[in-house]
């Protein structure tokens, strides 16, 4: 299935 | 204290239509350089950002850091009144309970005030790095909402594709595929129309389209659109303002587990 990258973690993390 | 006045009023009312179906509740920081937004939706797909630049109005005046915890729902209520050639102005105390807005019409002979109730929210600023993004394609905010509102009849995602030949944004559903293709095109009298890629190497995602479609209700802000993409980055998609002010939008792309 697609999978949606979570945008809240990948902000945090930059 | 904040005092704030547009002239361009309708901005602010564009600017709400185009994110209220994607975020509630949502701060506006105030500070000297202008009032920025930043917001999540609730499923973390995407991102909207906003700067209002101070030289956006005049006068604008903003002493400390101040933030409108506002209800675009009840903003939106609010914003109704507000006619076509109208100023607005946003008046707001060091620590508000509520949003002073007045419209005065242009002529002045009439003159609305509202004071909209303000909320805690309790929002974590979220660090956005600036990207050197593989394809930036610029194009007219009317045909990316064109497209995207076709293909979001015929399937739930689509992908966009970035190569030396153009961008092709294809979407494949139950009752078949489609594919609209842009190439680089240059209209030196209808500058508004051209189609400008710049590529430094192919990229290839998939996204969500019932979200594409809502970012393009931001169409009303600008005639052109810019659509920035990175292989395994969330897309960027802005619309400027007036000068250097912007409505963003970022998106996660959709990957095969």
């Amino acid at each position: 299935a697609d999978f949606q990258l979570d945008l809240y973690n990948y902000f945090i993390k930059s | 204290m904040l005092e704030a006045r547009l002239s361009q009023s309708m901005v602010l009312k564009k600017v709400v239509d185009a994110i209220k179906d994607l975020v509630q509740d949502c701060n506006f920081d105030c500070n000297d350089s202008g009032i920025a937004l930043q917001a999540m939706d609730n499923s973390h797909v995407a991102l909207v950002s906003m700067l209002l630049k101070a030289e956006s109005f005049e006068p604008y005046r903003c002493d400390r850091n101040i933030a409108l915890g506002v209800n675009l729902v009840s903003l939106t209520k609010v914003l109704r009144a507000l006619q076509n050639d109208d100023l607005v102005t946003l008046k707001a105390d060091d620590a508000p309970d509520s949003l002073n807005i007045t419209f005065e019409s242009s002529t002045a002979d009439r003159i609305s005030e509202y004071d909209l109730k303000l909320m805690d929210i309790d929002q974590e600023h979220l660090g956005i790095p600036d990207t050197e993004y593989a394809a930036t394609v610029t194009m007219p905010s009317t045909e990316f909402k064109r497209i995207c509102t076709d293909l979001q009849a015929m399937s739930e995602s689509v992908t966009i594709e970035a190569t030396k030949d153009g961008i092709k944004f294809s979407c494949a559903g139950d009752i078949g595929n489609g594919a609209v293709t842009l190439r680089n095109y240059q209209n030196v009298e209808k500058e508004h129309l051209n189609v400008d890629i710049e590529l430094t190497e192919p990229v290839s995602l998939t996204f969500s389209l019932k979200y594409l479609v809502n970012f393009c209700k931001a169409q009303p802000l600008s005639d052109r659109v810019k659509i920035c993409l990175s292989n395994e980055v969330p897309l960027l998609v802005e619309y400027l303002i007036t000068g250097t002010s912007y409505l963003r939008f970022y998106l996660a792309p959709k990957v095969r587990d």
